[in-house]
């Protein structure tokens, strides 16, 4: 599509467009080796031949399903618009990253092309950059408790250091101030060197 | 609170109940936390902290007896009538008692009783599923074996049917057959759903489901003509008991075949009601169930990382100050990928069910055109999500430094409940190669300028390319 072949700027339509051209001809491509193959082998062959490339449309196919289906979400929403906004920077790193991501497919398959794809970098950090200050506020959203995420590291009160004290203390190898294995052990092995 | 976390809250450009309450609506919002402050305060649940220094035996132990306790104090509550309708509430209320995403019960409540209700017939279900509701019968589905995986015709169980007795008998016919796998098998189960390829006079008519009693409903001990154990410890999920099984020409009664889209008639005449993919839309199921359940493990290791690398300081700069370490880009490229991606994970996995829903409409309707598209959706979106967020996981893992390798990180336990989704339910790259094969199938009816469900329109727009 021209809009694509020119863009400079890639607003949530444009990058939705890049997302199924390239699961389109990543279908397409294999599609069309496996045709060329059955020419010459029968289609077990064919198909055993060409496994690496049905993975990638797959692959492909999947990914551009969750982009469809989170910017379908965003798009049919009426949501307080603070948290809205957000989401729609959320939702643009997304695809941003994963374009990213799959470049060698998105490159091979001319859905973009490698300045697009220089922009887009500058475009990730870009959205790093934005995205920094709520990067906590978006986890807590998640709104799992303590009691579920049972982690010294990801405590709500952010009091990291004093629970790995206490989780180094209660290890059961601290029941003891010398572990029996020192006399049943080391103090022998030490003897006989 | 930490003073650098209290600063980051403070400085957000949004609240975060708008968000949760888009997350999970206003009313299962409140629910949730109501059922986690019953826990919180329920000293019943509280012995559950030592999982990481029990035994297999014991962890097993407490495992079962919160879910019991959870049972009843569900009931007390008023949150179950059949507990199968309050499924994804079961499972919240069982994590944040047990610290743990699963429990040996689980393929009771997803698959077990699912495949009663979608492939029984009414009489049927009347009569297993409110023994399954009160755990009368504990249950599993015994479909892989010991040789055989996501390649369900190369099962080798056989369900042979006896006209002078109207009995099937269930047979092992070599150590590659014996079901292997199931969780709940070992010791939990009582009965099981057990896949086998139906006999009639010598001739196979294909994969079909079959209940079978394993257990004693009273003793507890297993029946005569089974042979059955835990397959014995694995990289994760201790709590759970997968099983082994080996039949020995064991007999259960005609009526025992789950017959909604198959029937044999007692002079052994078969006869098929629905198109044979029928049978595997408990796996479809699963699948979708996956892709919901890796979201929200995602979203807990990213919560894990995020909140840290806002705590940890580190490197001096000019001014001698330790920026959060969040603040270095390199971070924000570990764990800001994490947090987008859960997001598109859970909204992806509300999609997913929809369409799963009015699938499933369609199928009680008697319209199973669109089965296969649900397949394709459900292969393809299983393999995908749990292999993004078994790589973004250890990215938050290694987010951590040092202290993700800790069991103390919370992260170790979430990458151990991850790992296996890669691989049940189907292999990922075989999973992904099922999809490819639709893939190839809905281009061909692109191509003949048939009408494609909607997640696959994409194949219809040839023209553009």
């Amino acid at each position: 599509p021209p809009e694509l072949m020119s863009a400079v700027k890639f607003d949530m339509s444009t990058l939705m467009t890049a997302f199924q051209l390239n699961a389109l001809r990543s279908v397409l491509h294999v599609a069309s080796e496996l045709q060329t193959a059955q020419k010459k082998v029968n289609y077990e062959t064919a198909w055993n031949n060409n496994l690496q490339g049905l993975v990638e449309a797959a692959k492909m196919y999947s990914v551009y399903l969750v982009a469809k289906f989170f910017v379908s979400a965003l798009s049919a929403s009426q949501w307080e618009s603070r948290a809205k906004a957000v989401l729609t920077q959320v939702c643009e790193f997304y695809l941003v990253n994963n374009i990213l991501d799959h470049s060698g497919t998105f490159l091979q398959n001319d859905v973009l092309n490698p300045s697009q794809a220089s922009l887009l970098r500058t475009r990730r950090i870009e959205l790093l950059a934005e995205l920094r200050p709520n990067a906590v506020a978006l986890v807590d959203a998640f709104d799992y408790p303590d009691r579920l995420l049972n982690s010294c590291l990801g405590r709500y009160d952010g009091n990291v250091y004093e629970a790995l004290y206490e989780y180094a203390k209660s290890s059961s190898l601290n029941q003891h101030q010398v572990h029996p294995s020192f006399h049943k052990y080391v103090k022998p092995m030490r003897e006989t060197l | 609170v930490n003073p650098d976390l209290a600063r980051e809250r403070k400085n957000a450009t949004f609240n975060p109940e708008d968000l949760s309450i888009i997350l999970y609506g206003k009313e299962n919002l409140e629910l949730r936390r109501k059922i986690f402050k019953e826990i919180s305060e329920d000293p019943n649940f509280a012995k559950a902290k030592m999982f990481p220094t029990m035994s297999r035996d014991e962890v097993y132990e407490e495992a079962v007896r919160i879910f019991g306790a959870l049972q009843r104090k569900m009931k007390e509550h008023g949150y179950v009538k059949g507990c199968f309708d309050t499924y994804a509430l079961q499972h919240y209320y069982y994590k944040n008692a047990a610290f743990i995403g699963t429990y040996p019960f689980s393929v009771h409540t997803d698959m077990y009783a699912p495949t009663i209700k979608g492939q029984g017939t009414d009489e049927q279900i009347a009569e297993f599923l409110p023994k399954a509701e009160t755990y009368q019968h504990i249950g599993t589905y015994a479909q892989t074996e010991l040789g055989h995986g996501t390649f369900i015709r190369g099962l080798e169980t056989t369900a042979t049917y006896d006209k002078n007795t109207e009995e099937f008998v269930i047979h092992s016919p070599t150590i590659t057959s014996i079901k292997y796998w199931p969780g709940g098998l070992g010791k939990t189960s009582n009965y099981a759903v057990v896949m086998a390829q139906l006999i009639i006079d010598g001739k196979n008519y294909g994969l079909h489901p079959f209940m079978c009693q394993l257990r004693d409903l009273k003793t507890h001990q297993p029946l005569a003509g089974i042979e059955l154990g835990d397959i014995n410890r694995k990289f994760g999920y201790e709590v759970v008991d997968n099983g082994y099984l080996r039949f020995f020409h064991y007999r259960i009664p005609r009526t025992n075949m789950l017959m909604r889209n198959a029937k044999v008639s007692k002079d052994g005449e078969f006869s098929r009601q629905a198109i044979p993919q029928v049978t595997y839309l408990t796996m479809s199921y699963v699948r979708m169930g996956i892709v919901q359940e890796v979201a929200t493990l995602l979203a807990q290791a990213a919560t894990i990382a995020t909140r840290y690398s806002a705590v940890r300081r580190q490197t001096a700069n000019s001014q001698g100050i330790e920026p959060q370490i969040l603040d270095y880009q390199t971070q924000q490229m570990k764990v800001i990928p994490a947090i987008c991606t859960s997001y598109a994970f859970f909204f992806n996995g509300f999609e997913v069910r929809k369409i799963y829903d009015s699938v499933m409409a369609a199928v009680e309707k008697g319209d199973v055109s669109r089965l296969p598209e649900m397949h394709s959706l459900t292969s393809g979106l299983k393999a995908y999500c749990s292999d993004v967020s078994c790589d973004l996981v250890e990215i938050c893992r290694r987010s951590c430094g040092g202290h993700g390798y800790s069991n103390a990180s919370g992260i170790t336990r979430i990458y151990q409940l991850l790992v296996p989704c890669c691989t049940f339910e189907g292999e990922n790259t075989v999973l992904y190669l099922q999809c490819a094969r639709s893939l190839m199938k809905f281009l061909g009816k692109a191509q003949k300028g048939e009408e494609l469900p909607s997640s696959l329109q994409f194949l219809g727009h040839l023209p553009d390319v």
